[in-house]
């Protein structure tokens, strides 16, 4: 019944009293407030039928249906409140949770999720996206890097050098995700930093959503001639998979130096190596 | 003996389209995994050389590569140890250091030795009997510099954090 907060000196987050799910990121910096809901869903993944036999594989991204079913409609949270960290735990089913993370004096929100093993006891083939839903008007557009340097626009149902006939609502406007993928109105910029290759899109205005896992039944065709399951995975138990996005909210002004220096922190992360204390042996190279 | 050469050749070979998107087959998944996983640990060795050779001291330095999922046998059961921050980037970082231990308390200082302040949180899954502490504490490091902080366990402390934090489950 009361709104879950989570806030240091850069950010607030604000969580649905009802669902659990966030709702708001507000930069106090730029006195900027976003209402953004994210969660996750699963694309049903194609089987291929008599006129159209692709089936969703490695290489084939094809969900059977343009909606993807939302995950939970709740979840279960836990706030953990602390001087040098704020956590809210997202349980969102036995296989799916997530953390939403504020250290001070950090200026973006890390999401930790995980995710597995991906139930397919029904037959189905699913792949995971976590999508962040906001009112910005995008007006079709959002941004992908390619390989961590340059920043290319994407247009929804377009290509640059050809007049496409999209055949794929989803899948056709799906595009690789090296580091980055963001959205903006001109005024206000939604960036989602990833920790790994994923594949990305905005299928609708104020809308990005990355895959965060998949498991598929079915090869493609395409040559790998293998079904996205484990080894051994009769009748197979799936992969855990545990990674982070960073979410930075911005003036489109502000964005880029935010972006691409957090972006340098990731890539080049400090190493921690550890050692018993006290059992060390003067050294010299020589 | 370390080196990165190892590391190198397979970092290389991870380049390949099959290695960035997993679309390889199972047995070459594996083998992209073999290859990493026997060049970090040369690597590992090289680590543990350049530490040993510019901190002057040689040490069993450990890499606890399972710290993402909160594992860590060294400090889940050291009741003192060192937590070595090598920062790669051209200017100074504060990183928080989060590492899994199995008391309450802990007092971790500097490298100048000063008392630095830290916090132990419980990271379990909601309905789990067992707690899991994770010991969180901010730690600098210079550019493309390491620095050194020491970790020693304090006389227990009755963990009252579920009971502060917990918050009712949302329902709709």
């Amino acid at each position: 019944s009361h709104t879950l907060v989570i806030q240091n000196e850069h950010l607030r987050v604000t969580f649905n009293p009802n669902t659990g799910l966030l709702q708001e990121i507000e930069n106090l910096d730029q006195g900027l407030r976003l209402p953004v809901s994210q969660t996750f869903y699963w694309y049903n993944a194609s089987t291929g039928d008599f006129t159209h036999p692709q089936a969703s594989g490695a290489y084939i991204f094809r969900p059977d249906k343009t909606k993807p079913f939302l995950l939970s409609h709740w979840v279960k949270t836990r706030l953990v409140k602390k001087a040098l960290v704020q956590e809210v735990h997202q349980n969102f089913s036995a296989w799916c949770s997530q953390v939403v993370r504020l250290y001070p004096g950090q200026r973006h929100v890390e999401l930790e999720w995980t995710v597995g093993p991906v139930p397919v006891g029904d037959g189905w083939g699913k792949e995971i996206i976590s999508r962040f839903d906001s009112q910005l008007k995008t007006n079709g557009r959002f941004y992908t890097d390619s390989n961590g340097r340059e920043i290319l626009e994407r247009r929804r149902d377009y290509r640059p050098t050809w007049d496409l006939n999209q055949t794929e609502p989803v899948a056709g406007n799906y595009y690789p995700v090296s580091s980055r993928l963001y959205i903006t109105d001109g005024q206000v910029q939604l960036t989602v930093l990833t920790d790994r290759s994923q594949g990305g899109s905005s299928l609708s205005d104020g809308s990005l959503e990355l895959m965060v896992h998949r498991r598929l039944l079915l090869d493609d065709n395409r040559g790998v001639g293998e079904a996205l399951l484990e080894p051994g995975d009769e009748p197979g138990v799936g992969l855990v998979v545990r990674g982070r996005h960073l979410v930075l909210l911005d003036t489109v002004e502000a964005a880029a130096a935010r972006h691409r220096l957090q972006a340098q922190r990731e890539a080049l992360a400090p190493q921690l190596v550890l050692a018993p204390a006290g059992k060390g042996t003067p050294y010299s190279p020589g | 003996q370390g080196g990165s050469a190892r590391l190198r050749q397979a970092m290389a070979v991870a380049q390949h389209h099959d290695a960035v998107t997993g679309t390889s087959k199972q047995h070459v998944a594996n083998d992209y995994a073999r290859q990493l996983a026997a060049g970090w640990e040369r690597c590992q060795v090289l680590v543990s050389n350049a530490l040993a050779s510019l901190g002057g001291s040689k040490e069993d330095f450990v890499f606890c590569n399972l710290l993402n999922i909160s594992v860590c046998p060294l400090t889940q059961t050291a009741s003192q140890f060192q937590a070595v921050l090598y920062n790669p980037l051209a200017w100074s970082i504060t990183w928080t250091v989060r590492l899994p231990v199995s008391d309450w308390a802990y007092h971790v200082r500097s490298p100048s030795g000063q008392t630095v302040p830290s916090e132990v949180i419980d990271v379990s899954a909601e309905r789990s009997k067992n707690f899991h502490p994770e010991l969180i504490f901010p730690a600098s490091a210079p550019p493309l510099g390491f620095s050194i902080y020491s970790v020693t366990r304090l006389p227990s402390k009755t963990p009252r954090f579920r009971d502060c934090c917990a918050v009712p489950v949302a329902q709709s």
